[in-house]
């Protein structure tokens, strides 16, 4: 005896028109429309989930970021600068992301 | 302040020059 009214619970029709395309450049597993790479994803989505008023620390962006480099942090934080994703606060080692959703 | 206030508008700029 089957039942023909349940659906399978499988199958997860969340379809996103649009969205997801942008997504398959290579191995990078995750590459939002907004251009950036997984690490400098990485680096915004950190800084954006701060809740302190000065921002995220750069010590504590390091301690997160375990198997990504100083330079590499760096960089990615000067790529969101430069790009105004994000911007220094009380001094140039706390971030603060632009980005209000 | 000013200087964070500062740096955020500038942000922001860069933010708003490049979606434009």
């Amino acid at each position: 005896t089957k039942s023909a009214s349940q659906p399978p619970a499988g199958t997860a029709s969340f379809s996103n028109p649009g969205m997801n395309e942008v997504g398959n450049f290579g191995g990078n597993s995750f590459m939002p429309a907004n251009g950036l790479t997984a690490a400098q994803n990485q680096v915004l989505n950190l800084i954006k989930a701060c809740p302190r008023p000065e921002g995220l620390n750069f010590h504590d962006l390091k301690n997160q970021l375990h198997h990504m480099t100083v330079a590499s942090i760096k960089q990615a934080v000067d790529f969101l600068s430069n790009e105004g994703h994000i911007y220094s606060t009380v001094d140039d080692d706390h971030f603060k992301s632009t980005d209000a959703e | 302040l000013v200087r964070i206030q500062k740096n955020k508008a500038a942000a922001l700029l860069r933010l708003a020059a490049r979606n434009v």
